[in-house]
């Protein structure tokens, strides 16, 4: 997860 | 986005529309493994799990509905549709997947970015995901030829997690603290499980012969 914490990855 | 995701993705996409080909234009499904079609029904729906509560993009929405769609309409038609389901190799399609389900799951159970339902289930999909691909492989080595739409199917199935590579490399460069371990090393089993296919597939392509896995 990136500093957002989502997945912005399929 | 960059070029490597977008190629992975549409890849992915592609491997699926030559799937969903081959099943509507032979009415059949032989050659391929219903179970690695289920496996990869559960890797949508637990790694979509925010898919009403995270907004990313239309992009990003989009085809996680088509991928949990399809694959659930995949696995529907292997097993309930009249004329579909009567082409399905039970007898060779025997893998005991629930043994990858049981190690992925205990696996994010250890191993996950957050312990959060939500992080526990996407790491479980990412480890299952990196072994979907075995019954089908198994399959494929034990039915002998392989039509050209199944082996596509395949080939574009190991593909895009290869370009997932490349993305991953491209953003850990580009991209100030970028780190995915979990999908990374997992990304990189996954590819390499293909191996062996991706060599005899070139084989094939390149006499121009039939695909054929050693048994």
């Amino acid at each position: 997860t990136d500093d957002t914490g989502l997945h912005d990855e399929l | 986005m960059n070029i490597f995701r977008l190629a992975g993705d549409m890849t992915h996409l592609l491997s699926i529309l030559v799937l969903l080909l081959k099943i509507y234009a032979t009415k059949s499904c032989s050659g391929i493994s219903r179970k690695t079609q289920e496996l990869y029904a559960i890797v949508f729906m637990a790694r979509y799990l925010d898919l009403f509560t995270d907004f990313i993009s239309v992009y990003n929405t989009f085809m996680k509905l088509i991928f949990i769609a399809s694959s659930l309409a995949i696995v529907w038609c292997m097993r309930f549709h009249p004329v579909v389901r009567r082409s399905y190799d039970r007898e060779l399609d025997t893998f005991r997947y629930f043994f990858l389900v049981g190690a992925s799951f205990a696996l994010a159970l250890v191993w996950h970015d957050k312990f959060t339902l939500q992080e526990v289930f996407w790491a479980f999909s990412i480890y299952l995901e990196a072994v979907a691909i075995l019954p089908q492989l198994v399959l494929l080595q034990r039915s002998g030829n392989v039509d050209n739409l199944t082996g596509q199917y395949v080939f574009f199935l190991g593909a895009y997690r290869a370009f997932y590579i490349l993305n991953w490399i491209y953003r850990y460069m580009t991209e100030p603290r970028f780190t995915r371990w979990i999908a990374g090393i997992s990304g990189v089993v996954q590819t390499a499980l293909y191996a062996d296919f991706f060599y005899y597939y070139f084989i094939s392509w390149k006499n121009n012969s039939k695909l054929k896995l050693p048994a």
